[in-house]
């Protein structure tokens, strides 16, 4: 990328551990990668690190290096499916992977914009492709397959963008399943938190043991202007990569260009709607944000659509395109029906520095966890929209358009964008700490994060988690909150598994589940957030119990404080930790009492430790659900 | 009787492999072959097993060997195969 990875502090300059880095395997399962991509050149690596247990099976037309050094195909078998890593029917697979490993690349851009030096967060480290998603879709029992293998083969992170339209139970989720046996392998997973939101609940990302990532915008917002014969000029979203006009052009509305459907139809410039003799060498008005898809089917020479139902985020476009805030769209509409030759000219996008960033994309899956509601979903964002990184070159270049333009580097927005960066958050982290296990790494990811703006972000926490990453300062965080398989197994006692089940899960005879108090619950997990559900219009007191492992200096004093706006009683007992040694253990509680929530709300605060140093951040959130 | 019900791909979960010996895929094919109504559909019901770092198999089941299977010892979960989407 080359922009987000600054934006979040990870600088080029930033203090690595080379030869760690390059030991780190991130194993990707996405759609293949295209392995003669510069992104994945090996200019510079040694062979795989000595732990590699993979293979390079790529199956047709597929070659390893040594900075691709795994590569495994699942589902070829089936009917319009490819015998082959190679991400030759997507491009998806290429831009993950390139946003947690590519390689620095100069000169990168998309057609002159967001140009930059491309590269990963972790570019000196390895990638293991497993390519799980076929043209018909990704099947559960392929991915269950890619983990099988990946924690076999032996990668150090699992990076996986993709995920169902919403939550399961935990053993009926393949992602859950795998990134529990990964886990237990001491393997980060980092998931995706969908693309479902900004709805209510939506994510489905949901097991504790996991990373569940959230997308974040940059501070690099792309604008696309529209200038009216009037000399108007108005300011809309697209990433229109084509040269701005040196003259204007007729401007029409859809309804003027269309001979075969209704007027309603035809001012949507719904599909088949725009005549192809009509439209050539014309800008079309269009009132459906998806108009620029016939006017290209049409041949138009470019379309002014609508941004409704609203959308935050600019798509590439292959015409010139833009898409017009519905009260600018109706001053375009005004100027086309009140003039008797309209005509505008669209310019090519440029970008320029958003003051609000970072902000959560309005599509990202929001939280609740409906299957743990006192465990935060997402934990943590990271950017993930427009978001520029390699690409397969293939026949479009546009997941919508059939768009004939090739491209090395394209720009994508999703939470599969953002997931990639938590990977490589991560795997940075652990070039520094190869000790540490999964839960410390997304503990120390989570408590450095940059604390957003709920008023700037529709869900708070539940949109943004513990907040975006800091990979630089994940590497200090001073305290860490840990838990291991065992803590996960009582927490699967909390929410009803039964004894045997966990022995079959864990492969210990010796599970148990211990005899619990009815007010157990998965917020006791030693998690780095916290959070509750409560009743609505009840009182309610509630207490977590935490505890925090030094790692930061060996004799420090940490003070608790507490940062809220909410009419809430919250006391941290005790309130001062005193460590003597690192790798100490210290316990605390934390109470939070107050009158009652109306229904469907939430309450925040924040938890932070702080010995002067060091500064180790937790949200509290206490809600209700109807 | 089962045989004429719709047989679907189902993903039988079994958590981690057991410790000491055993074999994942004869387990998986004998708790087939408990299930299945003959055992000639054992090798049609079966497609492939998990068996290097978690223990499981995916057959092609009807909703009463599904309900067979889900009450057997080692078996944590029995789920119809879903498809997920790029994000």
């Amino acid at each position: 990328t080359t922009r987000s990875w600054d934006f979040i502090g990870l600088q080029e300059s930033a203090t690595r551990n080379a030869q760690a880095e390059s030991d780190i395997i991130i194993g990707v399962l996405d759609t293949g990668i295209w392995p003669e991509s510069e992104s994945f050149n090996d200019k510079g690596f040694g062979p795989p690190p000595s732990k590699w247990k993979g293979v390079c099976e790529g199956g047709l037309n597929f070659t390893c290096n040594n900075k691709i050094i795994g590569a495994r195909y699942y589902g070829g078998s089936r009917p319009n499916s490819t015998q082959s890593a190679r991400d030759g029917d997507d491009g998806h697979g290429s831009h993950t992977a390139s946003i947690a490993a590519g390689n620095r690349v100069n000169n990168v851009s998309f057609f002159g914009l967001a140009q930059g030096t491309a590269r990963g967060g972790v570019p000196s480290a390895r990638i293991a492709t497993y390519r799980v998603c076929q043209p018909d879709g990704c099947n559960d029992e392929d991915i269950l397959a890619a983990f099988d293998d990946a924690i076999a083969d032996g990668v150090d992170i699992i990076s996986i963008s993709l995920g169902e339209a919403e939550a399961t139970d935990f053993f009926e989720d393949t992602i859950a399943i795998g990134a529990f046996h990964a886990m237990q392998k001491g393997i980060v997973t980092s998931h995706s938190a969908g693309n479902q939101g900004p709805s209510y609940g939506s994510t489905a990302s949901v097991a504790p043991w996991l990373i569940s990532v959230a997308a974040s915008r940059t501070d690099r917002l792309f604008i696309d202007k529209v200038v009216l014969g009037d000399g108007r000029t108005l300011v809309g979203k697209s990433i229109n990569s084509f040269a701005s006009p040196a003259t204007r052009f007729p401007l029409l509305h859809g309804k003027e260009v269309s001979s075969q459907c209704s007027e309603n139809n035809s001012m949507y410039c719904n599909e088949g709607c725009l005549d192809k003799k009509l439209v050539k060498g014309k800008y079309v008005l269009c009132k459906s944000n998806s108009g620029d898809f016939e006017a290209f089917a049409a041949g138009a020479l470019g379309a002014i659509v609508r941004n409704e139902p609203y959308i935050d985020f600019s798509d590439v476009v292959a015409l010139p395109a833009v898409l017009l805030s519905a009260k600018e769209h109706d001053l375009v509409l005004s100027y086309v029906n009140s003039t008797k030759n309209p005509q505008a000219s669209i310019l090519k996008s440029e970008t320029i520095k958003d003051a609000e960033a970072p902000t959560i994309a309005s599509f990202s899956s929001r939280g609740p966890n409906f299957v743990t509601p006192d465990i935060i979903k997402p934990d943590l964002s990271a950017p993930g929209v427009e978001i520029l990184a390699a690409y397969s070159p293939l026949d479009t270049i546009s997941f919508t358009f059939d768009d004939p333009r090739r491209v090395h580097y394209t720009l994508l927005s999703g939470t599969s964008m953002a997931c990639p960066h938590v990977s490589a958050a991560a795997a940075y982290v652990k070039t520094f700490h190869p000790d540490w296990s999964p839960s410390a790494i997304k503990s120390a990811l989570m408590t450095t994060a940059l604390p957003m703006s709920d008023a700037k972000s529709l869900g708070g926490e539940f949109a943004y988690g513990s907040g975006q990453i800091n990979p630089v300062a994940a590497v200090r965080p001073g305290l860490v909150y840990e838990a291991l398989k065992e803590d996960y197994i009582i927490m699967l006692c909390n929410i009803g598994y039964d004894a045997k089940k966990l022995q079959v899960l864990s492969g210990d005879t010796n599970t148990t589940c211990p005899k619990l108090p009815v007010t157990a619950s998965p917020k006791d997990l030693n998690y780095p957030s916290m959070a509750a559900e409560v009743f609505p219009a009840k009182p309610f007191n509630v207490t977590f119990h935490r505890t925090v492992t030094n790692v930061g200096l060996a004799t420090s004093s940490y003070k608790a404080k507490i940062v809220t706006n909410s009419k809430v009683n919250i006391k941290v007992e005790p309130e001062v930790l005193t460590f003597k040694s690192l790798n100490e253990k210290k316990s605390f509680l934390v109470s939070v009492s107050g009158s009652g929530l109306p229904v469907k709300s939430r309450l925040s605060a924040s938890l932070v430790w702080s010995d002067g140093t060091y500064s180790v951040r937790s949200p509290i959130v206490l809600h209700t659900q109807s | 009787g089962a045989s004429t019900e719709e047989k679907k791909v189902h993903i039988v979960y079994m958590g981690s492999l057991p410790k000491g010996q055993y074999s994942p895929l004869s387990r998986h094919r004998s708790m087939l072959r408990q299930t299945v109504q003959l055992d000639s559909s054992v090798e049609t019901s079966y497609i492939r097993s998990y068996s290097r770092s978690f223990n499981g198999f995916v057959a092609k089941l009807t909703d009463s060997e599904k309900q067979r299977l889900s009450n057997m010892e080692g078996v944590i979960s029995v789920f119809p195969r879903k498809t997920l989407q790029l994000q």
